[in-house]
């Protein structure tokens, strides 16, 4: 599903060059259940972004669905982002003038679903995630874990087939992160691919591989 | 130190109230070293923001230093707020346009510090952190977790007697965690004042007192 040979990310600033990732090469087969762990900085937001499409490698190369990323039109990985992917940011990025229930539909409107379908598919989300309460607050009147939450059924809302998750509890009290966890056990025994970059290792332990990476370096 | 007596927070949205407080009233002594826990949504960052003088209970009396927080001028808080208290922010609310060391540096500016005070101040607490190789980035050129030690540094170059800190460590590994936890210990038995929100027991053990909140009251 994912092949990732010899990635690097450079970032330029000025004359420093920054390796956010120096080398990396990893495969994910169809319904497996992935942790990435490591320090703070070692490239784990890095590696996510490009694994789910949302960023190009500097070097080496990327193909999802054994298509080279690098060829697909803008068009095309936008589609793709759309349909198959779902993606929790770690700074959840929420749209703040929309309330939580819009911003759970948005991907459903590039998807081209109907506007009653659309609120009725992103009501049922937010209630799976403990949100039923809080469906008209915007981001500014929520908490740090209400809005993690929103970012989290907003990836879940197209029924992506692979979801990308950038420390989906770290938020969260261990009670409501377990009801989170739930969902994404769920959503694996039902055939999707998970993958999880986590500091916590109760969570790492759902899944069935963990990927560790140090300085931009996957560790055996 | 601080005084909050039957404190309520109550949100007004349209024909809806959303009392995020109802009814907390607590002590803090000076050097106590204090962890709030308790559900997402359950009221812990709305108890911060009221007790490091960031806002205003809609009912109820805080009392900070033995003086009526209602009753200072917004000069006098400001200055309050800047010479003796330390807050780190659940979303870190960094200045997106100024680097890591400006970003550190800004409290300082407001306590009236020269400029070549200022920056070595600001770069001496971000090795603290561990981010002396990150001091030129930007927020967006940062990880998670190096946005997060960055708000710590920024909470701690005023030497505050204060420190409140909303979930410090909620994006950090495990060892990077307590290098941070470390810190704040040292702070403690140096005679500041602790108040940490956290989700992590591991973390709450730091500390000497747990509160816990549920649904915007203590719970004993
Ligand atoms: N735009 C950028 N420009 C320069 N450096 C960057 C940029 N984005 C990220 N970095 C650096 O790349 C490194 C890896 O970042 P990344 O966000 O992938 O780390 P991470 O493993 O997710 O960390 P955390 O656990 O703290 O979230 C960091 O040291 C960061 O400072
Ligand atoms: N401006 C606002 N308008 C309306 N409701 C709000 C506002 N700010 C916060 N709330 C609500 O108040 C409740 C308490 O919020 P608070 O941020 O204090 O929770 P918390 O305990 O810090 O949660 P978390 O652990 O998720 O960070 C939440 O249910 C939230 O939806
Ligand atoms: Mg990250
Ligand atoms: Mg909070």
């Amino acid at each position: 599903l994912c092949l990732a040979k010899d990635i690097y990310k450079i970032y330029t600033m000025g004359k420093v060059e920054v390796e956010a990732l120096r080398g990396v090469s990893l495969e994910i087969e169809a319904n497996e259940y992935i942790s990435i762990m490591g320090p703070s900085g070692s490239g784990k937001s890095t590696l996510m972004h490009i694994l789910g499409c949302l960023d190009t490698p500097t070097r080496g190369e990327y193909y999802f669905e054994g298509k080279k990323v690098s060829d697909y039109t803008d068009a095309e990985l936008a589609r793709i982002r759309n349909r198959y992917i779902g993606f929790v940011f770690q700074n959840f990025n929420l749209l703040p003038r929309l309330s939580a229930l819009e911003n759970v539909a948005l991907p459903l409107i590039y998807a081209g679903v109907k506007k009653k379908e659309r609120l009725e598919l992103a009501e049922m989300m937010l209630k799976k995630v403990g949100l039923a309460e809080r469906m008209r607050h915007r981001p500014n009147e929520l908490s740090g874990g209400e809005c993690q939450r929103v970012a989290i059924a907003r990836a879940l809302v197209n029924n992506p087939k692979i979801i990308f998750a950038d420390e989906p509890t770290g938020n969260l009290d261990t009670k409501t992160g377990s009801e989170i966890m739930e969902i994404f056990d769920r959503l694996h025994s039902e055939g999707r691919t998970i993958v999880l970059v986590t500091h916590d290792s109760n969570i790492a332990q759902h899944a069935k591989r963990v990927i560790r990476l140090i300085d931009g370096k996957i560790v055996e």
